[in-house]
């Protein structure tokens, strides 16, 4: 563990705990796209299978269940809580993020480490993690300005794999035999993805005025 | 304790 992966992990789960207290405390979900939220899940649940075979540290098996309780918690809040679910901006979140889905399957049938279920469904993960904020942007380029605690989710999400960037750059530089190939380059896919709206939310932040998205 | 598949990251 290095300063930047935990810096990344505390970052992730700020963003998680943002979101959490945006639907709880205002009890409601406008700005939010169900979709990222559902990609999200999707990534947790199919990325941490070693959840119950591999016992890696209390700290690793804590954060699993954190991640993959609070997306679930989101995504059942914006489905059937019955004040939420009438804020969800159904019209506006319309991505088809089948073809995600579908595109990250078979990329990582394609590419993995190993050819067996927990890899492929590892790397399915982590190509579905790259690309799971694109329906959250569309809906807050649709949706124009973002109210602020849309907008740090974003950030905070960004952030987090920013973080882990340098972390992988840190463990090439200090470990021998250390290559995530896979982890890197969709890494590196997923902080490009954000680095338009980081633009856009450092201006308006320089700005002090409310973050106004190109539509 | 690494993990059998070596993904230790979250």
């Amino acid at each position: 563990m290095n300063i930047f992966r935990l810096a990344g992990d505390m970052t992730h789960l700020i963003s998680v705990l943002v979101l959490l207290l945006k639907i709880y405390a205002t009890k409601s979900c406008s700005g939010i796209s169900l979709k990222t939220q559902e990609l999200y899940a999707i990534v947790f649940v199919t990325r941490y299978l070693d959840l119950f075979t591999d016992f890696i540290s209390l700290y690793n098996t804590v954060m699993k269940l954190v991640f993959i309780g609070s997306s679930l918690a989101i995504v059942w809040c914006m489905r059937y809580h019955r004040v939420v679910r009438r804020s969800y901006d159904r019209e506006l979140d319309t991505f088809r993020y089948w073809i995600l889905l579908g595109v990250s399957f078979i990329l990582a049938l394609v590419l993995h480490e190993k050819f067996t279920l927990q890899e492929v469904f590892w790397a399915f993960s982590i190509y579905l993690e790259a690309v799971a904020i694109l329906p959250q942007l569309v809906l807050l380029q649709r949706s124009g300005n973002v109210d602020n605690l849309a907008g740090q989710y974003v950030f905070f999400l960004g952030a987090y794999r920013a973080f882990y960037i340098l972390n992988w750059i840190y463990r090439y530089l200090t470990e021998q035999r250390f290559t995530r190939w896979i982890s890197c380059v969709s890494g590196l896919v997923q902080t490009a993805l954000y680095a338009d709206f980081f633009y856009y939310y450092f201006i308006s932040w320089k700005n002090n005025a409310k973050l106004q998205l190109p539509a | 304790l690494s993990s059998i598949n070596g993904h230790d990251e979250l």
